[in-house]
């Protein structure tokens, strides 16, 4: 069976998105096959991996609320070992028609564990989470073995993060007894910025091993590829974005390698 | 009765807290007296104006689902002319309750409305909403003669706004006809980045007149100022994003002066 990631952080703008896509095609390049889940309404990660929206055929609502199992729902975009559950904004309906089933915080959990993984090789599975503790995220942390947070390297980001934490404990308590932390990892970090530098020492001292070493810079070019619908590693491959998300990849292989 | 907008962008981190406190404050300095309603369960707005958060008595939730009235909500700041009715983290499940309500959309409407104010003086009343268009958001929506945008000038928050005109709109056309659009500010514009400079002659070619001259730029004391609870008036005066919110507000009050 894959492991199973949730990228999320309540907070708006701090790279989910942004991770999520550049962190599964880095682990493509290291041979891994990974899928990734649009669970954000406003289809970012389907954007930022060049599918249109009209070719948005079977998406994350037909998933969730309607009859369509996880490998009907994957697209292929052209990168190789990579397959996407894209998203439409048909989704931000999705939690009040889930309000209304019995089941409401374990379909996406069920949808997972109904695949055969012996005929769909999958080594990853990351779902881009949307700005919010709804129920979409709820489901994506129910079904999840760990969580990977995107942390902008500012005060008001950090200012959610203990809430962050009080939640997934909170998941793991009542849903989900196997969730843990993959990690936290610093973006947009600009080293010549004072703030930037004190978020990052901060962090690493009250949370020591949850913060990864590599940390992803402030980088135009990250922020240009998606209007291309490329990763970074298509857009511009030598860019320092693209080596950020390369060390990101190793450094969680290495951690996974090693358990 | 004050003109009450709404500061909203599904998109996250685009500078909608940063907005809305910051035009608060500057409209506070053009004489004008200035209600903000924090209404994101992450109570960034109520952070970044200095309260803390066992100072929040009574918050925005009360106000929702409790039976606190708008002014009994409200509390000074410390910043004359200005009244913020705060938000904590119970904020986030005042959606569900709100389900259960026979009225789900209006009920911060109705707290407006019930105030006499000819007693309480207030020129304009600002919501922060939180990066979704949930109940929370859309309770804003129709409660508000304007929705003010901020803009952050990169691609993906650009590909959000067609959506969120569409929901403006279904919001006139079902629940609050008099609901029209304050404007669209440009945040965190770097005129060095070809992205920003593209995403501004888009934006300006194809929605004219509803965006702003007055365009705030990247800046780190922007960021620096909720750290120490201060508006960018308090703590870097004679910073450029003190003078670009200045700048916005000179602009929103002439278009309000002129109507
Ligand atoms: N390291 C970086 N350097 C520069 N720009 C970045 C970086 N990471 C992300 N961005 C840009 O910042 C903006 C926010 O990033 P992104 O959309 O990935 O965040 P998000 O957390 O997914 O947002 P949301 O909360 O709306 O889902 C986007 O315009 C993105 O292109
Ligand atoms: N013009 C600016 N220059 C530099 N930094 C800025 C600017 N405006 C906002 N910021 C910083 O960018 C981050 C996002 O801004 P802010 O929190 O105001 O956005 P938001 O839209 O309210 O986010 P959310 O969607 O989470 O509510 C914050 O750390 C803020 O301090
Ligand atoms: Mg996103
Ligand atoms: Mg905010």
């Amino acid at each position: 069976k894959p492991r199973v990631i949730s990228v999320t952080n309540q907070k708006g703008g701090v790279g989910k998105t942004t991770t999520t896509i550049n962190l599964a095609v880095a682990l493509t390049l290291q041979g891994k096959s990974v899928g990734v889940i649009d669970f954000d309404p406003q289809g970012n990660a389907s954007t930022a991996l060049g599918l249109e929206a009209q070719e948005r055929l079977k998406t994350t609502y037909d998933l969730l609320v309607g009859d369509s199992d996880l490998f009907s729902t994957f697209v292929k975009v052209g990168i190789e070992g990579l397959l996407l559950a894209p998203a439409t904004v048909d989704l931000s309906s999705a939690d009040l028609v889930l309000l209304k089933k019995s089941e409401q915080v374990t379909v996406l959990k069920e949808k997972i564990n109904a695949v055969d993984f012996n005929q769909n090789k999958l080594d990853y599975i990351l779902i881009d989470c949307p700005p919010s503790l709804n129920l979409l995220t709820i489901n994506a942390l129910v079904a999840s073995d760990s969580v990977l947070v995107p942390l902008q390297a500012e005060f008001l980001p950090l200012e959610g993060l203990s809430q962050l934490m009080l939640s997934v404990k909170e998941i793991r308590d009542t849903a989900n007894p196997a969730l843990r932390f993959e990690g936290i990892v610093l973006t947009m970090f600009d080293k010549r910025n004072n703030l930037s530098r004190q978020v990052e020492e901060d962090v690493r001292d009250n949370l020591k091993g949850l913060v990864y070493q590599s940390v992803i810079p402030r980088s135009v070019k990250l922020s240009e590829a998606p209007s291309y619908g490329k990763s970074i590693f298509d857009y511009s491959p030598r860019s320092k974005g693209a080596f950020a998300y390369k060390a990101l990849a190793l450094e969680i292989l290495s951690r996974h390698e090693v358990n």
